[in-house]
C-alpha cells in the first residue's frame, strides 16, 4: 500500500482561506486564459505549470510533459469509483512521475466555519463537523472495455488534512505498472473504513492525475505538428494545389482561344507571332504559355502611336478572343 | 522592414496561433515572438553573421567563380528557443508541452 506522502500539492485552498482569497478563483490572468473551465483545479494548476515554465523556465517534473487526466464518476455496487482514461498518453513519452490529487472536506472546525461562510447558507453552520474520515483508494487498473474490475494496482490511505483541502499523492508505481501492461483504464474506489463514504456528488472538486513525462519524440523534426495539427490542411478530396510557380490560386474558369477553322496542326492560333527565343529549342515552357500574373512595364508610346495602335490592339484582341456567327448576327443586329 | 540591413540578420516575426487554425485546441500562449531569418551572405561575411567554416570556404569558391553554380551560404536560424504550449488534446485534458526550436534567437550564415 501507498500512504500519502508529502507532494509538492498546489498551494491548498485552505490557503487560500487563510489570505482571504476564494480558493476556487485562480490568481492572475489563469481564469480569462482558462475560460469557463477555471472553475475545476485541474485546469487551474495546469495553468500554473505552465506559467511557472513560461516567467521562470522551471520545467515541469524535470520533463518537457505534463498531462492531466480528469476523472469520470460512476457509482460501482454503491461505491464511487473515479475513471482515469490514460489513454491520449503517446509512446514516446516516458513516464517520470505521477500524482493524484484528492479533495477532502476540511475538520478543522475553523476552516469549516470559513467554508460555511463562503457558502452564505445559516444552516450549514447547524450540521454536525464532518465525521473524521479516514479515505482508502483502492487503484485498479484495465484495459478498454473489459467488464472485470481489472487488476488491483495498490491502495492509498488518505488522513484527513489538519489545513488543506487538496492532497497529492504519489502513484508513479501504479501508473508505470499498469502502462507497462497496456491497461490505460484506472479506476480508484473510495473506500472510507467503517462507515462507506456515500456517493459523492460531481462537483469541481473531482479528483484528477497529472503525470510528468519526457517526450522522446519532441526533438525530432516536424514535433510540433505531430501533437498540435489537427487537421490536414489539405483535407482528403480537394484538388492538389497548383504547383506551377507563377500560377495564381485563382479558381477562375480559365477562357481558350477558339480555333478558327479546321486544325491544320496543334498550333495555338495567333501564337506565331511570338518570336521564339533564338537560344532555346523550339519547344514551349507552360509559364511561357500562360501569361504571367504580373505585368511587365511597358514604355509609353507617343500620343500618334497610341490612337493607331489602339486600332490595331483591338484587332490583336479581337483575333483572340471571336465570337460565334449567331453571336455576331445578334450584336449586329442590336 | 524597408530598413532592415540586407546581411544575414534577424528579422521580427509574430506568430499568432488563431492565424494557422491552431487556436481552438491551444490555450496559451494566443501568440509569440518567433522571429526569422534573412538576409545575405556575400563574399566576405562579416563577423557579425557567424559562419561556420565551411560556409566561408563555400562563400570563397564561390566569389572565385572556377567552380561554377556555387550558391551563397544560407542565413539560417542559430541558437533557438524552447516555447511551453497549453494545449487540450482529444479527449479534452489540459497538456502541458515544452517544445524545443520554436523561436529564433540568432541567425548564422551556414
Amino acid at each position: 500500500s501507498h500512504t500519502a506522502t508529502a507532494w509538492p500539492a498546489p498551494p491548498s485552498a485552505a490557503d487560500g482561506l487563510a489570505e482571504g482569497k476564494h480558493p476556487q478563483r485562480p490568481s492572475g490572468d489563469a481564469a480569462a486564459a482558462l475560460g469557463p473551465g477555471a472553475q475545476d483545479m485541474v485546469a487551474v494548476h495546469m495553468f500554473r505549470l505552465y506559467e511557472k515554465y513560461s516567467q521562470r523556465g522551471a520545467r515541469p517534473g524535470g520533463g518537457n510533459t505534463v498531462r492531466s487526466f480528469r476523472a469520470r464518476l460512476e457509482v460501482v455496487d454503491q461505491k464511487a469509483s473515479y475513471f482515469f482514461n490514460l489513454t491520449s498518453m503517446q509512446d514516446s513519452e516516458v513516464i517520470l512521475s505521477a500524482t493524484f490529487h484528492f479533495y477532502s472536506e476540511p475538520w478543522w472546525p475553523w476552516a469549516r466555519e470559513a467554508l460555511c461562510k463562503l457558502s452564505k447558507n445559516a444552516s450549514c453552520r447547524l450540521l454536525p463537523p464532518g465525521p473524521l474520515a479516514r479515505h482508502h483508494l483502492l487503484f485498479h487498473s484495465l484495459s478498454q472495455n473489459t467488464a472485470s474490475q481489472g487488476l488491483l494496482r495498490g491502495a492509498i490511505t488518505l488522513a484527513p488534512p489538519p489545513r488543506g483541502l487538496w492532497q497529492a499523492n504519489d502513484i508513479s508505481p501504479i501508473v508505470k505498472a499498469a502502462r507497462r501492461d497496456g491497461e490505460l483504464l484506472l479506476s480508484a474506489q473510495l473506500t472510507a473504513g467503517e462507515k462507506e463514504p456515500g456517493v459523492p456528488r460531481p462537483s469541481p472538486h473531482a479528483p484528477y492525475i497529472l503525470i510528468y513525462a519526457n517526450d522522446l519524440a519532441i526533438s525530432e523534426p516536424n514535433s510540433v505538428a505531430v501533437t498540435l495539427q489537427r487537421y490536414d490542411p489539405f483535407p482528403a478530396g480537394d484538388p492538389e494545389p497548383l504547383t506551377a510557380p507563377n500560377n495564381s490560386a485563382d479558381p477562375r474558369v480559365r477562357r481558350a482561344a477558339q480555333a478558327s477553322g479546321p486544325l491544320q496542326d496543334n498550333e495555338l492560333p495567333g501564337l506565331d507571332e511570338w518570336p521564339a527565343p533564338s537560344h532555346r529549342p523550339q519547344h514551349y515552357h507552360k509559364h511561357e504559355l500562360w501569361p504571367s500574373p504580373f505585368r511587365a512595364l511597358k514604355p509609353r508610346p507617343g500620343r500618334k502611336d497610341r490612337r493607331r495602335k489602339g486600332q490595331d490592339l483591338f484587332m490583336a484582341s479581337s483575333q483572340v478572343l471571336n465570337f460565334d456567327e449567331k453571336t455576331m448576327q445578334k450584336a449586329r443586329r442590336k | 522592414q524597408w530598413n532592415e540591413p540586407r546581411v544575414c540578420s534577424r528579422r521580427y516575426l509574430k506568430v499568432d496561433f488563431a492565424d494557422i487554425g491552431w487556436n481552438e485546441w491551444i490555450i496559451s500562449p494566443k501568440s509569440f515572438d518567433a522571429y526569422y531569418c534573412a538576409g545575405a551572405c556575400e563574399f566576405p561575411m562579416p563577423k557579425i553573421v557567424r559562419p561556420s567554416n565551411h560556409a566561408t570556404i563555400q562563400s570563397i569558391v564561390r566569389a572565385v567563380g572556377i567552380v561554377p553554380g556555387i550558391p551563397e551560404p544560407c542565413c539560417v536560424p542559430d541558437k533557438m528557443n524552447s516555447l511551453g504550449v497549453l494545449f487540450l488534446d482529444e479527449n479534452q485534458n489540459v497538456v502541458l508541452k515544452v517544445y524545443p526550436n520554436m523561436s529564433v534567437e540568432t541567425c548564422a550564415c551556414q
